[in-house]
């Protein structure tokens, strides 16, 4: 079902979506320093930062993306970063880290002054991708998809986007009928999961503000 | 903390160079 140049795809990707970690001492940092409102608001912002960086390089990757406009790749990465870090988040929980990892890490989120309308759906959404059960191609592929959505702001050359991201749905659609043969739905729940990012992405803006004022 | 200028910033300066420098 797949052809040579999309098997090329897929492997190219998800070789580059797992190099996409935060470095080293950073993690390592989330798990051990001290435990205060104020450490874990300043530890979780490091951690985005370095987490954004960390997605741009992911991003030069994927076929095509340097070739576009530089400010739309701009536009692109500022559309979706939140996003494509969100589902980026979502794996690392759905993934049970050894030794209570996750649970360290959960508990840093919920104690750092962000507020519980918040945090609900974001748990919800890391919850709902881990059902899915979804391989690290879906992962990889469901990441580019996000980054490539043309309907971003202040993006100039829509069609370039669009004919970035439509390869990569035809891909994904594929790998979700062999990986999940008995579940036709899979491939429209997962772009289901886009449209809940877009909420949470919404909601992030508002709990950033807020966050910053308390 | 990133505000989204802040984030604009670090996409600008990730796009220019590579992560070691």
């Amino acid at each position: 079902e797949l052809t040579q140049d999309q098997k090329a795809l897929i492997s190219y990707i998800v070789d580059a979506h797992n190099k996409h970690r935060i470095p080293q001492d950073m993690a390592k940092k989330l798990l051990q320093e001290q435990f205060n409102t104020e450490e874990n608001f300043l530890l979780l912002t490091e951690m985005a930062t370095s987490h954004v960086q960390v997605l741009v390089e992911f991003t030069k990757n994927i076929p095509g993306f340097q070739s576009l406009d530089h400010e739309d790749q701009i536009a692109l990465l500022k559309g979706s970063a939140v996003e494509a870090m969100f589902l980026r988040s979502a794996q690392v929980f759905s993934k049970k880290l050894p030794n209570g990892h996750t649970e360290v890490l959960e508990d840093r989120i919920r104690r750092s002054g962000i507020s519980e309308e918040f945090i609900t759906p974001m748990f919800n959404f890391y919850k709902s991708i881990g059902e899915l059960q979804m391989m690290q191609e879906e992962h990889a592929l469901l990441t580019a998809i996000t980054i490539l959505s043309p309907d971003r702001p202040y993006i100039k050359d829509q069609q370039a986007v669009e004919r970035l991201q439509e390869p990569m749905l035809e891909v994904l659609r594929k790998v979700c009928k062999l990986q999940h043969p008995h579940e036709p739905q899979h491939f429209a729940r997962l772009l289901g999961r886009l449209t809940e990012l877009r909420t949470l992405n919404h909601h992030h803006a508002e709990m950033l503000e807020s966050w910053r004022m308390s | 903390p990133a505000s989204n200028l802040g984030l604009e910033d670090i996409i600008r300066k990730a796009l220019m160079g590579n992560m070691e420098e």
